[in-house]
């Protein structure tokens, strides 16, 4: 068990030194054993972000589009190691800014070359990336009912 | 294994049988103004693979996931159908697999594989090690991203186990 | 204080008899003081939502955007009541989608003309309801200036 | 009152001098991308309102809140001014207000009022009632909108009488 904790961290990790960059145009993260415990089993598993052009900080401090994005170089990082049959995000560019948002795109694209991805998005320019569209609408109040929905 | 295609009927806001199909590679996107039934979709996929805890699914006892109306209008039973399509797979193995749960009002739940009554440890048996678990990182809930980050040490090791 | 606390309830479900339904396009939402407890200042307050169309439900049942803007129908109405100097609303359109957006714009605007609404958003749609815009940039990285901002 | 003109120096991602002057109606707009430092102004005006939890400003301990920057570069305090404009005040009072606050690297915190050393007593005492403490339903930190719809019936009640 130990070294298949090991192993994950040190893929998981070379991942993040391709996918962070590519969200953040710059900067790293990595994910380190805590100092605390002796044995590998007890200790628990940090995650350091270090931004472009700013100072190692600790998670609580960052913005809340820079949280976002550095969870989902996480995620990514995970499912490019591990890749996971299909996935399901629900609105994770909420707090995403315009130039975020295409970076985040090209990166899905990327990954929905070897997964499934199922994206819940109200954005259009997000939407645009997929290749299939569902439309919900509750014409009837209360009641969801699928329409199929072109791209202007 | 893909997900191929989702039926629901009688769960939460979709008491009419509605079915998903989706295609096997790419990004497919769901779409729709606030309150339609987006996140519904998640959390119908999330009571299909086993999930057991209402509040996950954002309900304070499982019973509130079947649908009721506001005309009164209710219906028996709440019903998930996911079809997954294996890949690789050994020549005898069949290419799809459908995996089936239901909820009646009364409080009965069944669960079936291919039509075939089956326990829910089999059906949590067959998603196991795959990262489809319910509480995967693939399946990422609305607002929630953020609680890769924001979570401590240990669940984030709970997490990193998983995808080992 | 008990009258006070009367007063305040039966005042903001006034105010809420009018918001609400701008918000939603119709339903109604109120504050009531729960079953439990005999004196009135043991009690706790419950909020009650019934969206236009679906039956009434407890909160948690409504979905990322419903929630938002019933909360932004609970705190206009404290303001209606009694409206403070100036108040602060960061990215609390970020759940919304584009008609809920025009509504929650609307109303702002009717806010804003007996107090200060000070404003963090990224949609485009709400910026153009803003009488000023303060551009914040890091151009050096790491160090927040201020820009004048033009609307297109 | 209204916020009249609001000013940072050496306040998280604000080094240098920065002034926003507010008009005194309408809807003022904070734009900018992910990171560049909107939020940070809601916390500035926050701790010169005289908020004393570290965790509120998205901090671990009060001096995280003074700038340090990449290359190293350190300055000796954060400041922070608001003035503030009272209506129809009676006639010999002044029309205009300015509440300072500063804390030291060393430590060592300041509160003034015009310019006079105060206790920060004195400048809680100011605001109460008014409906901007720094706790109050007029100041909505980002992704807590919804919060006032999942908070628990009393502390429900807790905001509802500080509106009463
Ligand atoms: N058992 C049920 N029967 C009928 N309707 C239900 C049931 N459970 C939930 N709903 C309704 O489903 C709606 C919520 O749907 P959902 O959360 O999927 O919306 P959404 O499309 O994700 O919206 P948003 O964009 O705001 O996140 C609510 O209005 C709720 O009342
Ligand atoms: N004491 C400090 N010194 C220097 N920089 C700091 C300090 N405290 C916070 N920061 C920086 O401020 C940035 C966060 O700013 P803020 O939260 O205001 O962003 P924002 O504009 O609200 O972004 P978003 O749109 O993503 O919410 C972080 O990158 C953080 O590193
Ligand atoms: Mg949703
Ligand atoms: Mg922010």
């Amino acid at each position: 068990c130990r070294t298949r904790l090991r192993e994950a961290l040190d893929g998981i990790n070379r991942q993040l030194e391709r996918v962070f960059p590519l969200l953040f145009e710059g900067g790293s993260a990595k994910l380190d054993l805590t100092k605390e415990g002796s044995d590998i089993l007890e200790k628990g598993i940090e995650f350091m972000v270090k931004l472009p052009g700013k100072a190692v900080r600790s998670l609580h401090l960052l913005s809340g589009g820079e949280k976002a994005l550095s969870a989902l170089s996480l995620i990514f990082s995970i499912f490019f190691l591990k890749p996971a049959p299909f996935c399901v995000l629900d609105e994770v560019d909420a707090a995403l800014d315009e130039s975020n948002c295409v970076r985040f795109s090209r990166l899905l694209t990327e990954i929905s070359k070897r997964s499934q991805v199922i994206l819940i998005t109200h954005n259009p320019r997000v939407m645009e990336t997929a290749h299939r569209l569902f439309g919900v609408t509750m014409e009837e109040k209360g009641v969801s009912k699928l329409v199929s929905v072109r791209l202007e | 294994m893909r997900l191929k295609r989702l039926t629901v009927k009688g769960f939460k806001s979709f008491p009419d049988r509605t079915s998903l199909t989706f295609p096997l590679q790419g990004i497919s996107a769901i779409v729709g103004p606030n309150g339609c039934g987006k996140s519904n979709i998640l959390d119908a996929i999330r009571w299909v693979l086993g999930e057991q805890s209402p509040k996950i699914l954002r309900a304070r006892s499982m019973e509130e996931v079947i649908y009721s109306g506001p005309n009164g209008r209710q219906v028996g039973y709440a019903e998930v159908s996911i079809v997954l399509e294996r890949e690789g797979g050994t020549e005898g193995e069949k290419k799809e697999i459908e995996v089936t749960r239901r909820l009646y009002r009364r409080g009965e739940a069944k669960y079936l594989i291919d039509g075939k009554l089956v326990r829910l440890k089999d059906i949590l048996y067959l998603f196991m090690d795959t990262g489809t678990g319910t509480r995967a990182y693939a399946l990422v809930d609305q607002g929630q991203v953020t609680r890769f980050v924001e979570m401590g040490p240990h669940e984030r090791r709970l997490l990193i186990e998983e995808a080992a």
